[in-house]
């Protein structure tokens, strides 16, 4: 089950800020269930599949999209400061969400809602609910953290071999430059000496040829 | 020219590297480097 | 300024959650003070440093020790069921914590707490208190998330390099070899042709003797 708790002011009590527990299992379109409190009082109803899909004919918006809508007035709460305007009445126990648009708004959606028998129960339910989110976000937090430790950690691992790499190539080159200048020299010598007794081989044989 | 190639061949292989002044670094990677565009 | 929300079970009520809700500046141990709540009413209290203190020295504990014991009973809450007992008497709004060891539990501390007259307002800060949390743990999880992802990106790019420097290495080293040996091998022709040279000149040499 998903469920969502957002901040919203009421048009009638601005400085009053109340409470839009939102739930609802497999998406909002299938039905949800809508809790409104203001820290002392509780109301809530449920909104089932047909009556969104009503509302989205009736509204000529296909349903994808008005649920969408939905979602976002229901659970932007104070995210959204000025989006949306919602009304209460308690008399009708009717809450009433309208999308502010630049000059105009429009009726979003209008939920009955019943007054709560026993409020602290929802209330602490609801505090129950943050807390667990909150306990929840932590653990993701940490183990986020170590994630990004072991991140870290295997990064400067791997620069420093990816460094060590990049020094020992050089290093490799210039020992086998070295060696190869060694081996090649030693071999010019030997060509050297072998021209030279050539060279006096062939003095000698014209010599020789000479004395003949 | 015949001559001068002549020469040539027989002072430094086919690579450029002489067959009798020894080599350093830089004449080395010279020629390493002329065997690379041969290939 | 520092605030914890924690749930508890009161050894009175073990069916209805309670939440403390405790707030201090600096430290624990400079003061602090504690809001109970059921979710209906609300209890609040202040402690100062000087009872903390006396708390301390009546316990024969060093003031740090005994603010750490504090800090952990009265916010550690859910999270350590059974290390703590929480009393409460509506009548004197005592508040009391005791720490359950094996087979003995003791007095931690006892605060003097009054009847909050409009218990919704504070009901509503500490929802509001939770709901800010969540939505800055959140933010965190969302930079740590980023933060990850970067680090991986970064990784990847350096083991990529890695990976591409040590195959360098190898070609290099192949590379050179293989150069190496062709220069090299003319050298060894050289030195053999050279040899054949002299050998001839010393076979002609022979024979020119003999003639002689």
């Amino acid at each position: 089950m998903e469920k969502t708790v957002s901040r919203i002011c009421l048009a009638s009590e601005p400085s009053i800020v109340h409470f839009l527990q939102v739930s609802w299992e497999k998406t909002l379109g299938s039905g949800f269930v809508i809790t409104l409190t203001d820290g002392h009082s509780a109301w809530t109803g449920t909104v089932c599949e047909s009556e969104i899909s009503q509302e989205a004919v009736d509204m000529a918006m296909e349903k994808e999209k008005y649920v969408e809508e939905l979602r976002r007035a229901l659970t932007a709460g104070a995210e959204a400061p000025g989006a949306y305007k919602f009304s209460f009445s308690e008399e009708s126990a009717q809450l009433s969400c309208d999308k502010n648009l630049q000059d105009v708004s429009f009726r979003l959606g209008s939920f009955s809602l019943d007054k709560v028998p026993n409020p602290s129960e929802v209330i602490r339910e609801l505090i129950c609910y943050c807390l667990d989110t909150i306990t929840e976000k932590q653990a993701k937090n940490e183990h986020l953290q170590k994630e990004n430790e072991r991140l870290l950690r295997d990064w400067n691992d791997v620069q420093g071999r990816f460094e060590k790499c990049v020094s020992a190539k050089e290093a490799l080159e210039t020992d086998l430059y070295e060696r190869f200048i060694l081996v090649l020299n030693e071999k010019k010598t030997k060509i050297r000496s072998l021209h030279r007794l050539l060279n006096e081989g062939q003095e000698l044989e014209k010599n020789t040829n000479l004395d003949r | 020219c015949p001559s001068t190639k002549q020469h040539f061949a027989l002072e430094y292989d086919r690579y450029g590297d002489s067959y009798f002044v020894d080599t350093d670094l830089d004449q080395l990677k010279e020629v390493f480097a002329g065997i690379k565009k041969l290939s």
